[in-house]
């Protein structure tokens, strides 16, 4: 030991976890870089954008509905392959899927975010923040865009991505967990893995603690989607019944 | 249970990236 692991975990033990939650990553990330690379970065065209902008407020809700649901179904096979996780009852399973999916999203959205440009991938082309105006939620999409690109100024590989991606599902800080001690140790070596992969990378110390501020970045992004959705839902009540995902009404209470 | 049906299916399925 280093003195950073803890006595009952061996290096080895944190190399293992390392590679299969990068594994697991790799497997369930929805694009693969190879895939990115040839997406070309196209952006939308003026009277595309235009043309998403002039949609009604519920058809865009409901086509980001969509995409947020596509999204979440690979965050579930993600959770679904980290050690221990299924062992986990099934209480726990579900509500660290309800309160970490979205988040996790929000994590993995930086692979597909364009800093220089401000635009992420979303619908076949890269499109920047105005492209989501009719959602009319402009305070969220801006904060969501700030945080995409504060995630891609940290330059992490994909493993450390995966590693971050499963501290944060499995936060053993989440309301109504009935195994806490159990997620709580899960947590705990799947910190000390992604801490011993940042040694290893050589990245330099204060890489951790900007992590540790995306958590409550996170927790804030989701909470206002929360809030948005809510808002959305008091004015359009049978459009969510109806037209949403029935994943999505699941995990956020719609 | 019945409020997380989705969630339970997605759980319970031996799904691989390519049926999603």
């Amino acid at each position: 030991s280093d003195g950073e692991t803890s006595p009952t975990t061996s290096m080895a033990e944190l190399d293992h976890l390392v590679q299969v939650i990068s594994k697991s990553h790799l497997e369930t990330c929805q694009y693969l870089r190879e895939e990115l690379q040839q997406m070309s970065w196209q952006n939308f065209l003026q009277d595309e954008v235009e043309s998403y902008q002039s949609k009604p407020r519920e058809v865009m809700w409901q086509l980001c509905a969509v995409k947020i649901t596509e999204a979440i179904q690979y965050v579930v096979e993600f959770a679904k392959r980290i050690d221990g996780f299924m062992d986990l009852c099934q209480n726990d399973q579900i509500v660290l899927l309800k309160a970490g999916s979205l988040e996790v999203v929000f994590v993995r959205m930086c692979r597909v975010f364009d800093s220089q440009n401000n635009t992420v991938y979303f619908d076949g082309k890269f499109a920047g923040p105005e492209v989501f105006k009719a959602l009319g939620c402009d305070d969220l999409i801006t904060s969501v865009f700030d945080f995409a690109k504060s995630m891609c100024s940290l330059h992490l590989s994909e493993d450390e991505l995966a590693l971050f991606s499963a501290f944060i599902l499995l936060s053993a800080d989440r309301t109504w967990l009935q195994e806490k001690l159990q997620v709580e140790k899960l947590q705990q070596k799947t910190q000390l893995a992604l801490q011993h992969l940042l040694q290893k990378n050589q990245r330099e110390d204060g890489v951790l603690n900007k992590l540790r501020f995306k958590v409550s970045a996170l927790r804030s992004l989701c909470s206002r989607h929360t809030e948005k959705l809510s808002a959305f839902r008091a004015v359009y009540p049978d459009i969510v019944r109806t037209h949403f995902p029935p994943l999505y009404k699941e995990l956020f209470g719609a | 249970k019945e409020k997380h049906k989705i969630l339970h299916q997605l759980l319970q399925n031996s799904t691989s990236p390519v049926d999603l």
